[in-house]
This record gives C-alpha cells, structure tokens and sequence, in this order.
C-alpha cells in the first residue's frame, strides 16, 4: 500500500535532514503511481502531487520518526479535504411535487438507483414518491423500473409513446394531481457525445425544471470519468452525483477526478443491488479507499 | 548510414501520457516502453514517421490473435455443433445488448442460433433478452426470473444439441468478481453446461465496458478462476473511452479480444481489429 510505499522510498533518503526537491521526487512519483492506479485521471493526479509536493516543502516530514506514514496521512487529508463534508441530503421544493432527474452513461446504475432513491425517501424522510420511466429506448427498462417499483409499493408513471419529455411533464403533473411530494425521474442511459440524447436530457430538464439533477457514475469508471461529468455538467448543470456499485472492489479514483473537475458533491453511493444498498457518502472511507 | 537507437524524453513523455489517458495502466505502459526502448535500441530508427510506426508495432503484439477453435468472423466454420458461448461479465457491461448483436450477426452470416436466459435474479433481465431474441429472429430458452440459472444454462446447451443450432449464446447475471457466492454460482453453471455436451461451454468471454479503469484487471484475474475466459468483447466505444485495459489483459492472461461493442443497435458490433483499435489511441 502507499504507506508502506512511502517508507521504502524514504529508506534511500536516510541521514538527509531536510526535504529537497531532488529527495522528494521518489516519493512524489510513489503517490502519484498510486492515484494513477486507482484510477485517478492523469492530469488530476498530476496537479494533486503538485499540491502535495508544495504542502511537503519545508514541513519537516523527514524530521520524523515514521515520514511513510507522516507523509500518507498528508495525502489522505488532502483527499478528504478535496472531497468536502459527509452528504446525502436532496433539495425540496417549496411547492411540491419536488422533481429529481436521475442521468448518466449506459449502466451506471440509474434504474436501479432511482428505486433506491424511491424506498430511501419514503422510508427515511416520509415522502409519497412518484417514479418516471423516462427511459424509452432501453428494452424492458420500463418493466425493469416497474418491477423494482412494485417491491418497494412505489408507483409509476409510463407511456406508450416513445416520447421521454412528455413521460417527465405528465408524471409531475400526476404528481401534482395526486398530492404526491416527489417525482423521481429515471432516465435513458446515454453518451455525452451523443448530440441529440443530451438534447434530450437537456428538455427535459428544461420541461420540468427539476429541484435536484443527480449524476450517476459507475465508480469503476477510469481516465474517461472527466470528459463525460464535464460535459453533463456543462448541459445539466446537476446538483450532485452518485457513485454506484462501490460493493466491488475498485479504488475508485474516479470520484476525486470528478469532484476536481466539476466541484458538485458526492450524495449517495451505491453498494449492491438491493434496494436497500445505498448510503451516504463519506470523505474518508472514499480517501482510505483510493489510497488503496 | 546509422539511425537513432534511443527515444528521446519528450516523445516517451507524450506516450506515456497518451497510454495512461486511455486506461493503460501504469505497469503496462512500463511495459510497452520498455519493449520500445529495446526494438529501437536493436532496430534504429529515421524520422518520427518510422519511431511511430514501431510504436503501435509494439502495442499491437501485446494484443493475442483469434484462433481457428474460436473464430472471431461470424462465417467462419464452428468447430463444434453446437458451439456454445457462455456471456459473462460484472454488471451493467452490456452482455445482453452484445448477445443480442451477435445473434443477429451469426443468423446474418446462416447460424442457427439458440439463446439462454440464464439471467434469472436481476428485474426484467429475460424480458430483455426476450426482446432480443424476437429483434434477431432467433429462439430462446427461458425459465423466468427466479430460475435455477444452472438449469436454464443446462437446457439451453440440450436444447441446442437436440434442435442441431449451430451456436448457443448463454446470458448470465452481472456479477461484481468479489462476491465469491456469485463467482461459485458462475462456476456452477460452466460445470453444469459440461454435463450435457461434451466440452461445452466452448467459449467464455467476458464482456468488458471500454469505460472501466484499472479494475478490468481484477476482474479478468477472477472471472479467469472462476470459469476460465477464452475471449473479452469491449462495449462502448462509440463514447470516448479507449478502452485500454483491453491490452495488459490480452497480454497477461493471453485471450484475445473478439468484438467491440459501438452502439446500442442490434448492428453495433464489429470484428476486433488490433491494428484498427491501437490507430485509435493515437488517433
Ligand atoms: N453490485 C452492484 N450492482 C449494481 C449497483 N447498482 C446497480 N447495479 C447493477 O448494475 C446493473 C445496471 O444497473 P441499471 O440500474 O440497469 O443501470 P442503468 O444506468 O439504469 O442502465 P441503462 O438504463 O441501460 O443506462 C444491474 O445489474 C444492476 O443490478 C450497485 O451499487 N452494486
Ligand atoms: N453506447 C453503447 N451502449 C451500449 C453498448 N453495449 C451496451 N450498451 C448499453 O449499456 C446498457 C447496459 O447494457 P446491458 O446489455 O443491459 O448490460 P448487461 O451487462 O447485460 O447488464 P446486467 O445484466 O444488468 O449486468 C444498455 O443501456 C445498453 O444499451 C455499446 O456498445 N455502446
Ligand atoms: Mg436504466
Ligand atoms: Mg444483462
């Protein structure tokens, strides 16, 4: 693990009383290997070890008993530090129905997750939840979705037409009609390459005007996790993401490169396929993670 | 005339930046400049035409070929009747979105194909498959959710022994390669699938999203002990991922990639090119 990394690389530098620039490099390569390979984006990694680098400079880590260990617990700050407070609250309208937009690239884990979002309000905070089926493209994602659904006792609202926006608009108006306070909108995976699927995610967005956008990313995800949170934060603008299936065993680099890139919290992770397998985020369990 | 036997800084810089950025990894970007530094050194080279072409020699070796048992061309002779396939992977990689591509593109080519539902845990996973089946125009075998997986696999393989299919594909459950009670049930339904035709599954690939980081490596490693992968496909990459990992795992476990995944249309599937994907790095 980087500890111990850490220790070896300092090994060399025995006898040396004060941090260099030349003695530090080894180590410095060392952190930034071990974010490289949890997955941390490139450019991400390089400007975290810079930030560390500078953070080490004349701190004395050499100066002490275990400066592996001293130095580990210096990144590992950084990274919880980075990632900001323990999160897992979601905005409420003032005037119900509160409407949350569930986005992502193909299974990441929206469908899923808009279930667990469902059974999670209703049972934590005593809503009257309203699930979307938003997604009509995906072959039985609307069964999917309604199956989920039927095991937490959470409706639905779908279509016929192959026609997304109008599912959104028409189910907050059931909502509204219905006294229902939350409208959890799941929606088609899609490529933030693909023009005219962001159009879409972007009208519907614009059509009911959502209180809480929640991007959802598969945490396994690799150098790639900053192009696709730029560019749906670009179109959507969302208010937080979820990252899914932290139940593996990923490092999971990918939250800190999408934290740094688009600074939006990190709500909710997702550890299983239960319904029931969601939880808050919590800085420092994700920093012990990436550290490895 | 001499030639250049070493690469300078900057360009080793840049292709290390260029192999990380597409989920290479570190240590097989280590690899791949060692090997470089080596046919240079032994090679020499003119120009940064010919250092650039070397380069993508290079990457292209760590890539395994496709062989004659397990052809990747959809009209190549299968060297069993039935072949069957069994489609693994953790979860939402696209196998049943690429079981569905396949089977319209083994019936385009004059397969008979036969499906397996064995995806029996997780919501709406046979409607979806079912789908599939009636787009591609091919039968399916399907026991519903809550199935006994193994049973599904089992009666996919007689079934395609008793029909004469030329092909079976087997979906099964997404499953993360940690949870030892879910790779123990995979490792089951390959046992199984052995029980009734000779050899069978004759083929495992695991479907791998192009998206995934260095964890790729972890789950090739387990999905290999739990039922011995023969082939990977790489899905999703009509996005901007370059999916990689394909080649440290290609390497180190020697399995070559047989298709990518470029789209979520029954269409979306192509034949892997080595030369073709390692361009698209650079590209
Ligand atoms: N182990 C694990 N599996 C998960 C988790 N979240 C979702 N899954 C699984 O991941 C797969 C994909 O989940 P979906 O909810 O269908 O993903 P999606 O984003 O809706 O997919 P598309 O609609 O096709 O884009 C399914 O097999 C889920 O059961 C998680 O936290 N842990
Ligand atoms: N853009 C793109 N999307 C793909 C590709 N292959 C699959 N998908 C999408 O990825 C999502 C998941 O595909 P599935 O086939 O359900 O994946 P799976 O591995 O069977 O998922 P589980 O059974 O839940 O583990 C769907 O939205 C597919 O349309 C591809 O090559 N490109
Ligand atoms: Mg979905
Ligand atoms: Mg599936």
């Amino acid at each position: 693990n980087l500890s111990s990394n850490l220790d070896k690389a300092f090994q060399s530098l025995k006898g040396e009383s004060r941090i260099t620039d030349v003695n530090i490099a080894e180590t410095v390569r060392e952190i930034r290997r071990a974010l490289l390979d949890a997955d941390v984006n490139y450019e991400v990694a390089r400007q975290f070890t810079a930030d560390i680098k500078e953070k080490v400079m004349g701190s004395g880590v050499l100066t002490s008993v275990n400066p592996g260990q001293q130095f580990t617990k210096i990144v590992y700050d950084e990274l919880v530090e980075t990632f900001g407070g323990e999160r897992s609250d979601i905005a409420q309208a003032h005037t119900p129905p509160t409407v949350i937009l569930i986005a992502g690239l193909q299974g990441s884990g929206k469908t899923t997750f808009s279930g667990k979002l469902a059974r999670y309000l209703k049972q934590e905070h005593k809503r009257n939840p309203l699930l979307a089926a938003a997604d009509v493209y995906r072959p039985a994602a609307v069964n999917q979705l309604k199956t989920l659904a039927s095991q937490i006792d959470v409706p639905v609202y779908s279509i016929e037409q192959k026609d997304a926006v109008r599912v959104a608009k028409e189910a907050v108006s059931m909502a509204k009609s219905l006294a229902m306070d939350t409208v959890i909108i799941d929606t088609a995976g899609r490529l933030h390459v693909d023009e005219e699927m962001m159009n879409e995610v972007a009208e519907i967005k614009k059509a009911v005007n959502p209180d809480e956008i929640l991007f959802v990313v598969d945490s396994m995800t690799g150098q790639d996790a900053v192009n696709t949170a730029k560019e749906f934060n670009e179109r959507l603008n969302f208010n937080g993401v979820v990252l899914t299936k932290l139940d593996g065993d990923t490092r999971g680099g990918a939250a800190l490169s999408i934290k740094t890139v688009v600074d939006k919290p990190i709500k909710f992770v997702s550890t299983g396929e239960k319904l029931d397998a969601i939880s808050p985020f919590y800085p420092d369990r994700m920093a012990q993670r990436i550290l490895g | 005339f001499v030639g250049k036997d070493t690469v300078d800084d900057e360009t080793l810089d840049e292709l290390e930046e260029i192999l990380i950025t597409s989920d290479v990894g570190v240590k097989t970007t280590i690899e791949i400049i060692k090997r470089i530094e080596k046919r240079v050194a032994r090679d020499k080279f003119v120009g940064q035409a010919e250092l650039q072409a070397l380069l993508r020699e290079e990457i292209v070796t760590l890539l395994q070929e496709n062989t004659a048992d397990k052809p990747a061309a959809f009209d190549a002779p299968l060297p069993n009747k039935p072949h069957v396939v069994l489609i693994v992977g953790v979860n939402g990689v696209g196998k049943t979105t690429t079981i569905g591509k396949l089977s319209y593109m083994y019936k385009a080519a004059g397969k008979n194909v036969l499906l397996g539902a064995a995806d029996t845990f997780r919501a709406a996973a046979v409607d979806q498959l079912k789908i599939w089946s009636e787009r591609a125009g091919v039968p399916i075998i399907e026991q519903g959710q809550n199935a006994d997986p193994a049973a599904v696999a089992f009666d996919t393989t007689a079934a395609a022994k008793s029909r004469g299919s030329d092909i079976a594909l087997i979906d099964t459950a997404g499953r993360l390669h940690n949870k030892k009670a879910l790779m123990d049930e995979l490792s089951k339904i390959k046992r199984v699938m052995s029980k009734v035709v000779e050899g069978a599954p004759h083929e495992v690939i695991l479907v791998l999203d192009a998206s995934t980081g260095q964890n790729a490596m972890q789950q090739a490693k387990a999905f290999t002990q739990a039922v011995d992968i023969t082939g990977l496909a790489l899905t999703k990459l009509d996005g901007t991922a370059k999916g990689g990992i394909v080649i440290g795992i290609s390497h180190e476990l020697n399995v070559p990639v047989k298709y990518i995944g470029l789209g979520e249309k029954i269409e979306d599937l192509q034949v892997f090119d080595k030369k073709a994907f390692v361009n698209a790095l650079f590209g």
